[in-house]
């Protein structure tokens, strides 16, 4: 899948400094949605979508990941991820949420709500150019 | 009382995964 996850964590530690587009700094866990939806306007080229999850399973090719399938964009694109069940995900409205937020809480210390079928994920793509 | 002055910061798009669809026109 043409997707992509990061695999260094340490920027999902409560407390790490967050440089938005904007240029103003933020604690991660102070994040809000506009913070994401105002950085990819400034930003130019990137465009933040919407990415509603429909179904988590257990990876049935790496172990221990999850499979995360999401419908992307207004083309309702279909796109899977695996993940580690404490990766974290901005979700609108709600802020961040994790398959394992107890993992999350421990590796992290960051809270999370649980993450499930139908929240709608911050994600961002490359802006079509016409 | 130890100040941390390097703190590392990162971009705020390394936070939101970057989801390309698969299909194409």
């Amino acid at each position: 899948a043409p997707a992509s996850a990061p695999s260094n964590p340490s920027h999902f530690m409560k407390g790490a400094i967050i440089q938005l587009a904007t240029g103003e700094l933020k604690r991660v866990e102070d994040l809000q949605t506009q913070d994401f939806v105002r950085s990819a306007e400034v930003s130019g080229g990137l465009k933040i979508d919407s990415s509603m999850v429909v179904d988590i399973r257990a990876s049935q090719q790496k172990p221990g990941l999850v499979s995360l399938h999401f419908t992307v964009g207004e083309q309702q694109s279909k796109v899977t991820i695996d993940v580690p069940p404490e990766h974290p995900f901005f979700v609108f409205g709600q802020g961040w949420s994790s398959c394992s937020p107890e993992r999350t809480a421990q590796l992290y210390d960051l809270a999370c709500h649980p993450l499930q079928v139908g929240d709608v994920c911050v994600s961002i793509t490359l802006q079509q150019q016409p | 009382n130890v100040e941390p002055r390097s703190v590392p910061v990162f971009p705020w798009h390394s936070l939101v995964p970057f989801l390309a669809p698969t299909q194409s026109d």
